[in-house]
């Protein structure tokens, strides 16, 4: 049968499953693959390959095609803080990006304001260590608001460069820890109110949909500024990205590739999407 | 809803006579649309639709004057059926040193829910003892050792100059010298991809002879959720499931799509960062946060 004027349906829902299966979610991956049926380019002979790149290029414009990386410059101290839900990797990301501060040669302050969990503070400490950074913190149970406090002031006195302020994973449905971590923003701006400089949402590329519901209700209670995903070492692809650049603005900074110091990339959109396909 | 939109969509329906197949596709349509946003898995929810629409095809819908309940009816004990609908038994044995070993991805709440096992099963009479088998992750022992002293359950760790198998054997002896009969195995989070550590994962479980064998999961996990329990069970072996942070709003798809592919039950929920806690899982509460 030829398929002339006609987009292969079956080969269009193979696809389907593809950006399904990569958490990309059933709405976007529909949208994008409806966007090739009325695609004049997609109709005709056109094969798997040519079809997966229309996809691509799809997805990019959702993605964006340039990098828009993390920049620590400009205001002295560069304030960011990082939050997120629990065991997605803001403790290792830290460990990360004070890692690269120590190799760009800029003195780092950490801010151990996870007073709840077991060992979040000594977890810190380690990283702190291992990459030369110091860190503010004080004893089990004190109150996060406090340590940031605390951490703006040591920040100052010590001409510290940037400051990676460490907090709690919490779940955004617990409305008394995202009122929590408002109080902490507002304690940050009681010392620069341009501060926050920047603050990064942590997601983990093994969660699924629910990772928009993450970014919409963390993002109504804090400048979310950037999003970070971590565990693309593993075999989840992470395509749920695609979906938040659709509903949200919100850049995508980092991807963390294991559990080392150096384990992290700048979010590159191409390359993401090539991995998704392969 | 899917059961507003089942009824929407049988709604329409009437006034053109007799519910027909190609109504009843046209409902399977959003029951496999609501299982994609609630995360079961893709091949899962192909499974699923294609046995809920032979079921659906029977009389009782076709003449049904509110198909849409029967249908959202019929979904919603499939769901139950596969999740489990008998709780697992959770049996230790007396007079033996048992071992429940756990392991899973990074960050899914293992040394947090070595805590609550524990505590659950010294709730019951049991002496646990919880051993500290990651020697990988910064502060991680120093974790369990809070954690264990949050719950009154003392812990073993042999530092990290020892690999899992050592510490577990050293930790079995222990046991026996101050009276513990349940030893709670926290493990390094890992990649099922990763060879090294399923390797240690594999040479741990041959030393620890475990009782039970608990694959720790994250209820938000999305599609990836069938490549890790289908890795772990199949090159380590599991008895069972226990999904973590289901206090959150994540529909929980995971649980249906880890149930079908392993046949393991889920025996345990996560439903908070406290000691306490802890729940027996309970499939029908999973099914209705799944149908949303
Ligand atoms: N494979 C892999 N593991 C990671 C990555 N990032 C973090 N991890 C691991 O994930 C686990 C959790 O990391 P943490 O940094 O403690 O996560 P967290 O968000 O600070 O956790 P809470 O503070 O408890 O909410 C650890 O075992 C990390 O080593 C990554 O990019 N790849
Ligand atoms: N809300 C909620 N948080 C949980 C639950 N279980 C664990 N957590 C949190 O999830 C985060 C990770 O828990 P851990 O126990 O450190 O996870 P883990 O699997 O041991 O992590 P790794 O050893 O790094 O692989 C911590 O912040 C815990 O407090 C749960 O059921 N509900
Ligand atoms: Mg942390
Ligand atoms: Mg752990």
């Amino acid at each position: 049968i030829s398929l002339r004027g006609k987009v292969d349906e079956e080969l269009l829902n193979e696809l389907e499953e593809i950006l399904i299966q990569a958490d990309v979610g059933p709405d976007t991956s529909l949208k994008l693959v409806d966007a090739l049926r009325q695609n004049r380019e997609a109709r005709g002979e056109a094969g798997a390959e040519k079809l997966i790149g229309l996809l691509k290029e799809g997805m990019l414009d959702i993605l964006g095609r340039e990098s828009r990386p993390l920049a620590f410059d400009g205001p002295k101290p560069f304030v960011t803080l990082v939050v997120g839900v629990n065991g997605t990797g803001k403790t290792t990301t830290i460990g990360k990006l004070a890692q690269r501060l120590r190799q760009e040669g800029r003195s780092t302050m950490l801010v151990a304001a996870d007073t709840f969990r077991a060992a979040a503070v000594e977890q810190l400490e380690i990283w702190a260590r291992r990459t030369g950074a110091e860190i503010v913190k004080q004893g089990a149970g004190a109150d996060p608001g406090s340590v940031c406090f605390d951490a703006m002031q040591a920040a100052r006195s010590h001409h510290a460069d940037v400051v990676l302020i460490d907090t709690a994973g919490r779940l955004h449905t617990k409305v008394n820890l995202m009122e929590e971590l408002k109080k902490i923003v507002r304690v940050i701006q009681k010392h620069d109110p341009a501060a926050p400089h920047e603050t990064l949402l942590v997601l983990d590329a093994t969660t699924g949909q629910n990772a928009i519901s993450q970014a919409r209700i963390f993002s109504e209670a804090v400048p979310v500024t950037g999003l970070v995903m971590t565990k693309l070492d593993g075999t989840a692809k992470g395509g749920i990205l695609v979906a938040l650049s659709d509903q949200f603005e919100i850049p995508i900074r980092i991807i963390g590739i294991g559990e080392g110091a150096e384990d992290y990339r700048d979010f590159v959109p191409r390359d993401f999407v090539d991995a998704l396909f392969e | 809803s899917l059961g507003q939109r089942l009824n929407g969509v049988f709604k329409r329906l009437r006034g053109h006579g007799k519910i027909t197949e190609t109504n009843i596709r046209e409902a399977m349509h959003e029951v496999r649309l609501a299982l994609l946003q609630a995360d079961v898995n893709f091949k899962v929810v192909k499974e699923f639709v294609q046995s809920v629409t032979e079921k659906s095809l029977g009389a009782e819908v076709l003449q049904s004057i509110s198909p849409g309940e029967h249908v959202i009816g019929l979904v919603h004990r499939e769901l139950i059926e596969l999740l489990g609908a008998r709780a697992a038994a959770f049996d230790l044995k007396q007079g033996v040193t048992n071992v429940i070993l756990l392991f899973g991805l990074q960050g899914s709440g293992k040394t947090t829910f070595a805590g609550k096992l524990a505590l659950h099963c010294a709730k019951k009479g049991w002496k646990p003892l919880l051993v500290a088998c990651d020697i990988h992750r910064p502060a991680a022992i120093r974790q369990l050792h809070v954690v264990g002293e949050g719950v009154g359950v003392p812990a073993f760790d042999l530092g990290t100059d020892h690999d899992p198998s050592e510490i577990t054997e050293r930790a079995k002896r222990h046991a026996v010298e101050q009276g513990r009969d349940l030893l709670i195995v926290d493990t390094a989070g890992r990649l099922h991809i990763d060879e090294v550590r399923m390797d240690e994962l594999r040479k741990l479980k041959r030393t620890a002879e475990p009782t039970f064998t608990f694959l720790v999961a994250d209820a938000m996990t999305g599609q990836d959720a069938v490549n890790s329990a289908a890795k772990f069970h199949e090159q380590v072996g599991i008895d069972g499931v226990c999904l973590t942070k289901q206090d959150g709003d994540a529909r929980g798809g995971a649980a249906l799509s880890i149930r079908k592919v392993t046949g393991k039950p889920i025996f345990f929920a996560g439903v908070g960062e406290k000691p306490d806690d802890l729940e027996v899982f309970h499939p029908d509460r999973v099914a209705s946060r799944i149908l949303g």
